[in-house]
C-alpha cells in the first residue's frame, strides 16, 4: 500500500480500481486497462478527462456530428448524474453490465431504461414505434406505415400480457426470458480481454511520475 | 407479420459499441 503514492494528479470522477472491480465484473487489472482505454477517449476532442457525448460520437461512427438515437440513449444511461459527460465510475459500472459475466437481470433492466425513451417506467407504444421508425431511417428502409403498425401490434400483442397498452418491467423481463436474442447487445465480447487490448501501465506509470 | 420490433431496433449502429475499443 505505502509504495504508491496517492496525490498523483487523477481526473474529476476518478475511482479507486479496486473499489470499481468489487461493484463490477471487472478485475483490479481490467479496471486499470479501462482507465487506458477511458484516458484516450475522454482526450480525443476535450482533453478534460471526461467523456463528452461527441467524443463518444466519434469513437462509434468515427464522426463526431452523427447523431443516432439508440447512442444518444446509451450515452444518457452512462452518465449516471445528467451532467452531460461520462466520468471514469460512471464508464466503468456501465460498461460492466455489458461484460459477459454480468448478470442477465442488470442487462434485462438496463435495456428496459434503453427503450424507455420518455422515462415513464414503461416501454409504450409510441416509443417502440418511434425507434422502428428511427433504425429505418438510419438504414436508408421504408416500410408502409401499415406495416410498421402492424409489426409494433404484434410485438405489443406478445409482450404486454397485461393488455394495458404499455411494457412494465415485469411484461420486459418475462418477454426478454422467451427472446433472449432481444438483450444480445448488451454483452460485447471485447470486454473479456480488455487487458490485451489496453494494456495497463498504472503501476509503472504512477512511480515513475511521482518520483520524478 | 412475425417480425419482432424489437429485433428490428437491435441492428441499429447505435448498438455497436466495439468502436470504444478500436485503436485510437
Amino acid at each position: 500500500m505505502g509504495c504508491y503514492p496517492s496525490k498523483q494528479v487523477k481526473t474529476p470522477g476518478y475511482e479507486e480500481p479496486t473499489v470499481l472491480a468489487a461493484e463490477t465484473p471487472f478485475t483490479v487489472s481490467e479496471v486499470e486497462a479501462l482507465y487506458e482505454l477511458f484516458k484516450k477517449l475522454s482526450s480525443s476532442i476535450i482533453d478534460d478527462g471526461l467523456i463528452h457525448k461527441e467524443e463518444f460520437q466519434l469513437a462509434l461512427f468515427k464522426n463526431r456530428n452523427k447523431r443516432n438515437l439508440f447512442a444518444d440513449r446509451i450515452f444518457d444511461l452512462f452518465d449516471v448524474k445528467r451532467n452531460g459527460v461520462i466520468e471514469f465510475g460512471e464508464f466503468v459500472r456501465s460498461l460492466g453490465i455489458f461484460h459477459p459475466n454480468a448478470p442477465v437481470e442488470d442487462k434485462i433492466a438496463f435495456a428496459f431504461r434503453l427503450y424507455d425513451l420518455r422515462h415513464t417506467g414503461f416501454i409504450e407504444r409510441e416509443e417502440l414505434k418511434e425507434m422502428v421508425l428511427a433504425l429505418l431511417h438510419e438504414s436508408d428502409l421504408i416500410l408502409s406505415d401499415d406495416v410498421i403498425e402492424q409489426i409494433v401490434d404484434k410485438t405489443f400483442s406478445d409482450a404486454d400480457t397485461k393488455g394495458d397498452g404499455k411494457i412494465d418491467q415485469e411484461e420486459w423481463k418475462a418477454f426478454v426470458l422467451k427472446h433472449p436474442s432481444l438483450i444480445k447487445n448488451m454483452t460485447l465480447p471485447y470486454l473479456k480481454d480488455i487487458t490485451i487490448v489496453f494494456p495497463s501501465f498504472v503501476l509503472s506509470s504512477e512511480v515513475e511520475d511521482s518520483e520524478i | 407479420c412475425n417480425l419482432n420490433a424489437f429485433d428490428i431496433i437491435s441492428f441499429s449502429s447505435g448498438f455497436d459499441l466495439s468502436g470504444l475499443f478500436e485503436e485510437k
